[in-house]
């Protein structure tokens, strides 16, 4: 069946769901079918993204290959275990639809500690957490020392992350491979940027995920939006002329992501 | 009593910790005395930022304005109207011993839906919704058409502050004043920048809110996180030297927003 890639990370507007759009539709662009599912039930934000794409097709009367999408919503229950046994029904059986018919299915995770983004999390073949390049950022994967820049303990989201791994071993010895993707990186700012580098390179062994190399700060990565489009589309769409240096360089890194999330070998 | 500043958005990521602890340390280095309430149930990034600050001037022996600070743990009842009724009681208890004993209580709210969000937004005298300069973040406030560029409708987050206006006004009569400040601006991108600016100003006119200059993106803003530190302080403290440009600057984007809240005139 298909591989599962999870965009989590409990710290809000980390990337995403920006990621997520980028990754669907290079996976889309390579020939696969892709499944994606929007855990977010109240932003919407990739459901928002994808509905936009599908009124640009409309109105300029262009075809662009799209992933088979699904949004849930809330159960309504006022019992926090009844509402929690439905969510966790609807899940599986959109999950195991998705997964028969695609080649990858995509999940973007809510911004929040979620019932649902935990449980997805437990069905993750690969992991992706995006990560802003900001120490604010760093403290939901870990504590550290603001004296001595030392590790003080893994926080709530690694915690997750470690339950679902135990989840995911014991229901079908599956493993996740957890990759942290640094995100909006700025192309000035070395001191933070080193530092950084340098204590997730140290959270990388002590916790167990991959780092990618991941987005810079790009304007690109969020001004197509409205139209639902990402910079793998402009140019097949033949919608911007000459491709610009800054697209180049932005396509180069959803490759570069893609190829640091090692997935398996699979035929179109 | 004292003015009740909430920052809150439901768009994760969107600055709203960020510019809560400049906005509390800007009055406290004016001579207010400002109580702060951290509503953000798991991330307690404000917590952390002024448990980082307590854990500087006790290792460096220094001392620094400080506010009276709470942090709120979420009832766990199994019934979820039981757990708001507790979630409510423990919040109302803390908000009045604060407006009775400070000049200004700041809350920062988590980048999620919650009731307590909304519940604290409903006290709010002054709502400060941070934004990053993008139509993702902007999504939340209304949905704006992609071929056409025009307001569609307002969405999820602009609904909740009518709401809660209308709980302040039958309250109390009192009034609630909107202020949205652009976050993150980037010193490049024109194109984006100029067309979020005029949606943005429309939007503003459409469903009542002021807009305030805000913060650019400057990792001044993020780096001094472990340590507690905001660039109001480092100077103070005698910690950097002659103050750099970006310094000089940021401080003048934290006063501008101070100005543009237009807080009533006090005497600490
Ligand atoms: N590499 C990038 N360059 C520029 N802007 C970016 C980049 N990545 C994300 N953004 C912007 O940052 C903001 C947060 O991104 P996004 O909404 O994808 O994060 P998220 O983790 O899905 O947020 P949430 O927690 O609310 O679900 C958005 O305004 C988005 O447009
Ligand atoms: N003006 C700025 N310049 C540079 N970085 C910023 C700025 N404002 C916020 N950041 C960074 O952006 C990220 C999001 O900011 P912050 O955590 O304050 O947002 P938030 O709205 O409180 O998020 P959440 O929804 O998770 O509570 C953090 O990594 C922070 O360091
Ligand atoms: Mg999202
Ligand atoms: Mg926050």
């Amino acid at each position: 069946p298909a591989t599962v890639l999870v965009f989590g990370n409990e710290k809000g507007g980390s990337g995403k769901s920006t990621g997520s759009m980028h990754v669907i539709v290079a996976l889309l662009r390579l020939g696969f079918k892709v499944g994606s599912i929007d855990l977010d039930m109240r932003q919407w934000t990739l459901t928002r993204y994808l509905s936009n794409r599908a009124g640009t097709m409309k109105n300029d009367g262009i075809s662009m290959p799209m992933p088979v999408h699904v949004f849930l919503s809330r159960s309504d229950k006022p019992n926090r275990q009844e509402a929690e046994a439905e969510d966790r029904q609807r899940f599986e059986a959109v999950l195991k639809k998705l997964r028969s018919e695609c080649d990858f299915v995509l999940i973007d995770c809510p911004g929040t500690d979620t019932y649902v983004g935990r449980l997805a999390t437990g069905y993750a073949d690969k992991l992706v957490t995006p990560l802003n390049d900001s120490f604010v950022d760093l403290d939901m994967l870990a504590n550290v020392d603001g004296q001595t820049g030392e590790i003080i303990k893994p926080s709530v989201y690694s915690e997750m992350v470690w339950e679902a791994r135990k989840q995911k071993a014991a229901r079908d010895g599956g493993t996740l491979d957890w990759i942290v993707m640094r995100n909006r990186l700025s192309s000035l700012a070395a001191r933070n940027k080193q530092e950084m580098e340098r204590v997730v390179g140290l959270l990388a062994k002590r916790i167990g995920f991959r780092v990618a190399p991941g987005f810079s700060e790009r304007v690109i990565f969020r001004e197509l939006f409205l139209r639902g489009l990402t910079m793998l589309d402009v140019f097949e769409i033949g919608d911007s002329g000459k491709p610009q240096l800054s697209h180049v360089a932005a396509r180069q890194e959803v490759r570069g992501l893609l190829n640091s999330l090692q997935l398996p070998n699979r035929i179109p």
